[in-house]
């Protein structure tokens, strides 16, 4: 297909070529306007996507520290009621 | 472009992206 | 700029022309190249960005039910221990 194009530019008179020449200007205005755009957005998903790395960073933190007060009040709450459980059963001896 | 993406213009984002693969690619 | 981009090729060789089009061609490939690219990039991130979307909803939900159990047995204690000293009370009594 290149060959055959490049045959015609070969051969074409200079009015064929004169309108061949503006027609590439145009589709490379069009597709520069394109990958600028394509690559705007992509910066700025790119960016929202950090930002939320970050949320999801600060909220994995908050789940932790909850988790392991959780953990200790559990403890805490099994120790009590043994000690509990203990009294009881000397106080009923 | 400072947009806040949800995911409607995600929809739209994808879209965008697609458009210009399936685009015919620029041969002369 | 344009002007006389124009009035160039309205005056140029045949020969001119025929090297201009293979440059603008040439552009156009690569600039092609480019845009796809940018557009293959932008999706790539647009899917991790949803990825991630997803387990920070994953997280919050967890996060939410480990809070809430929390809340429960920080109650279920206080209950307890204002039992505990009743009982307390009523013996000493």
């Amino acid at each position: 297909e290149e060959d055959e194009y490049s045959r015609l530019v070969m051969e074409s008179s200079p009015e064929w070529l004169r309108a061949e020449l503006k027609r590439l200007a145009l589709e490379l205005g069009e597709t520069t306007r394109e990958k600028i755009q394509a690559a705007e957005y992509g910066l700025a998903v790119l960016e929202e996507k950090q930002q939320l790395k970050q949320r999801y960073d600060d909220l994995d933190g908050e789940y932790e520290s909850v988790r392991q007060e959780l953990e200790q009040l559990k403890e805490a709450f099994g120790q009590a009621y043994s000690n509990h459980k203990k009294v009881a059963a000397d106080g009923e001896s | 472009p400072q947009f806040r993406s949800t995911a409607a213009n995600e929809g739209v984002l994808a879209n965008f992206f697609n458009s210009l693969l399936s685009k015919k690619t620029g041969s002369p």
